[in-house]
């Protein structure tokens, strides 16, 4: 049960990180091409 | 379920007290016949068994010598102390290779719980009102005693042919000693409970006096179920209930322990002849010489393992530890007795098996369903969960963390760069500081089942 909630932590941050990453590449794509 | 541990059957002839010194110093099947299975428990089996001396029936409980003797000890001491027509009665014990042998009162109905079962029927007010009767005349014996039950449930009260009801079952029942006047091991089934015994703050008699109410709880028999053990009644009070005192005699009962009987022995007919069917089928290619021989003989031995078996067929699923049944999702379908003994148990308990911090789940008193009150109460808690709930999350329990849940990760298009920056440089702790919450709460989980381990292992040593 605690490998399972920690594989569940671990993926959830992993999933959030790559959201946050995503967003700012994002931005940084937006403000390239209003440039 | 306690499958009619102990049994006993229609009264003719005296009243055995105990085994005669001759017949202790034979073998054991020099002095029983064993005649047929009763049931199995997490300690072995019950056979329904002949004393040859004098012809009555009795109940023989086959424990292997290396299993928890402690416990079977306790029981056995509790019972020899007892001498009560409301507590089953202890004969005499025989070691035979590498079993234990424990000779008991046989109680030909079974448990309350087997009846109800068997039935597929709840009891009516008049017959609980007889049963509970006797259960709190065996609950005065013990208490005057000073002997807490500490499982009482239907499935731990036999009832004989005559339908009078005893308690059995005294592998977790204790001893209040004048150096101790309260308990705080916890002990028992999760739902019969008494409250004083989960919060570890010292019980007493009484709190037998809670699981008689919750087993009586759908009777209104209220009086029972005061949280304030200081004012809770006692058994020779709840005796004066009018509710009690106007309870039929025993005979009442005859018409329910014979519906019972009869649909036992009948399912047990029925499934003996299928396996018959089934061996007739299997053996069709051979000569009918070898069929014949082939079928009696496997039909006389599965007839008694199939009479174990239905008797032991609610008992759920192979029981796993407690770590799995400390997921509540877990632990509510599945309602065995529940020792666990507070590391800080500090009662100067003279007891072993409770010092050592013993945690168990006991396969055989595992109940098939939850009471309905409870699920009357988890009805009103997911009600009122929904409320609180209002703006759902879709969030999971283990995800219930700093980060939006997965539907929610719109709200990251609404946050600046620079926040979106923040957010990332803080992940890395954040998610630590979650991880060694989480290894914090096993770690507590853990911890008592670890110190009972060792310590069962330290008293199988001494052992």
């Amino acid at each position: 049960l605690f490998m399972k909630e920690l594989e569940h932590i671990v993926k959830s941050y992993e999933a959030y990180r790559q959201a946050l990453l995503s967003e700012v590449e994002a931005r940084k794509h937006r403000q390239q091409w209003y440039a | 379920v306690k499958t009619a541990e102990t049994h006993r059957g229609p009264s003719q002839g005296p009243h055995l007290k105990k085994l005669s010194e001759d017949s202790l110093t034979k073998q054991p099947e020099e002095v029983f016949d064993v005649l047929e299975k009763l049931g199995e428990g997490s300690y072995g089996c019950v056979f329904k068994a002949n004393y040859k001396e004098t012809g009555e029936i009795v109940a023989i409980k086959q424990v292997p010598v290396e299993s928890d003797l402690q416990e079977i000890i306790k029981e056995i001491a509790i019972m020899q102390q007892c001498n009560s027509p409301h507590v089953v009665r202890y004969y005499g014990s025989y070691f035979k290779n590498t079993d234990l042998w424990i000779v008991m009162e046989y109680c030909g109905a079974g448990s309350v719980s087997d009846i109800i079962r068997i039935r597929n029927k709840t009891l009516t007010e008049d017959e609980i009102a007889t049963i509970v009767q006797s259960t709190l005349k065996g609950l005065e014996y013990l208490h005057f005693m000073r002997k807490i039950h500490r499982d009482i449930k239907a499935g731990n009260i036999l009832l004989n042919t005559e339908g009078q009801a005893k308690l059995a079952d005294f592998g977790v029942a204790g001893q209040l000693t004048d150096t101790m006047a309260k308990r705080n091991t916890v002990i028992g089934t999760p739902f019969w409970m008494a409250p004083e015994v989960i919060q570890e703050i010292g019980y007493n008699c009484v709190a037998d006096i809670w699981t008689v109410g919750v087993c009586a709880v759908s009777l209104g028999f209220l009086q029972c179920l005061v949280k304030n053990p200081e004012t809770r009644a006692t058994a020779t009070q709840l005796l004066q209930h009018k509710f009690i005192k106007s309870a039929k005699p025993n005979s009442i009962l005859r018409a329910l322990i014979a519906d019972a009987m009869e649909i036992k022995l009948k399912r047990q007919e029925e499934a003996e002849q299928r396996e018959q069917d089934a061996d007739d089928d299997d053996n069709s290619d051979e000569d009918e010489v070898d069929q014949g021989t082939m079928v009696r003989a496997g039909t006389g031995d599965s007839g008694t393992i199939r009479a174990a078996g239905s008797l032991t067929g609610s008992l759920g699923s192979t029981a796993g530890t407690m770590i799995e049944h400390e997921d509540t999702g877990t632990l509510q379908s599945q309602l065995g007795t529940m020792v666990i003994n507070s590391k800080d148990d500090d009662d100067g308990d003279d007891d072993d098996e409770e010092n050592a911090g013993t945690m168990k789940r006991r396969d055989e008193t595992i109940q098939p369903a939850k009471p309905s009150f409870l699920e009357y109460f988890e009805q009103k808690e997911k009600e009122a969960n929904s409320h609180n709930d209002g703006g759902g999350r879709g969030q999971n329990n283990a995800d219930n963390r700093k980060l939006p849940g997965e539907g929610d990760l719109e709200v990251i298009s609404t946050w600046s760069v620079e926040e979106l920056r923040g957010k990332l440089a803080s992940l890395d702790p954040q998610m630590e500081q979650e991880i060694e919450e989480i290894r914090q709460r096993y770690q507590a989980k853990r911890q008592p089942i670890l110190d009972a381990i060792e310590a069962k292992k330290r008293r199988q040593q001494n052992f």
